[in-house]
């Protein structure tokens, strides 16, 4: 079963 | 002062077209040299960054930077009021708590005006980095926003996959499946109909087929549509302007 990353795992707050 | 004329209302409106139905509030940050907005859906899994440059419009101005915080769903009312072939300036001051729109017919002495309530909106600014991108695409818009509506039928996620020669579309559902499968070439009466693949290395990655929907409303925006994607990274869909981008960032589904 696929599962949903989001964004955040890759991107930081600025 | 900000002061911003399209020479046409239609690019702006096309432009809030292409994403006003996966974010609602945005903030615009107009600067000297243009105009800049990034916001995120609400489940956190497509960004979206636009950059309107100077060359995009027909007057810029802006001595002071300024932040619009705009409800695009209030913004496409009044876009909605303008003709197309209208031109259209943005006009705020220093420390604005409306937008003014000026929807202007020169051929016919017609003067069409609106304000736009401004909002304070509360949203982080996320860091892109430069990422590295195993694949480059570059494609008609039509014929990749053909593809995502048609595979997006059948299945809630769409597999796209890259080696050397062959890109593919795929997608498995209930009811049944389906693929695309296209190959680089060079249409040299039609540059713009041609497909350009440049990879490193081979991709093989999932997306969410209502991301992808969301991302082909920027169709209009431009006849060929760039899309970068790696193994480690989300998938970034590009949109250009005369001068500027609209940009979609589409973090991928993995195998749990």
């Amino acid at each position: 079963r696929m599962k949903q990353s989001t964004l955040l795992s890759f991107f930081s707050k600025q | 002062m900000l002061e911003a004329k399209f020479e046409e209302a239609s690019l702006f409106k096309r432009i809030i077209d292409g994403f006003k139905d996966c974010v609602q509030l945005v903030n615009f940050q107009c600067k000297e040299d243009g105009i800049i907005a990034q916001a995120v859906d609400d489940s956190r899994v497509l960004l979206v960054s636009l950059e309107i440059g100077i060359e995009a419009f027909q007057n810029y101005r802006c001595d002071h930077p300024v932040t619009l915080g705009i409800d695009l769903t209030s913004l496409s009312k009044i876009l909605r009021c303008g003709n197309n072939s209208d031109t259209l300036t943005l006009i705020a001051d220093d420390t604005p708590d409306t937008v003014l729109l000026l929807f202007e017919d020169t051929k016919k002495d017609r003067v069409a005006e609106y304000s736009l309530k401004l909002m304070d909106i509360d949203a982080a600014f996320l860091k892109i980095e430069d990422l590295a991108y195993d694949c480059t695409l570059m494609m008609p818009s039509s014929e990749f926003s053909k593809i995502v509506r048609d595979l997006s039928q059948l299945s809630d996620s769409l597999n796209i996959m890259i080696t050397k020669e062959t890109i593919k579309f795929v997608a498995d559902g209930d009811i049944g499946s389906g693929s695309v499968i296209l190959k680089p070439f060079v249409n040299m009466d039609k540059p713009e109909d041609s497909i350009k693949l440049e990879m490193d290395q081979p991709v093989d990655l999932t997306f969410g087929s209502k991301y992808l929907l969301d991302i082909v409303k920027g169709s209009a925006l431009a006849e060929k549509v760039g899309i970068r994607l790696s193994s480690e990274a989300p998938a970034l869909f590009q949109f250009d302007l005369k001068s500027g981008y609209l940009q979609f960032f589409l973090a991928p589904k993995f195998n749990d």
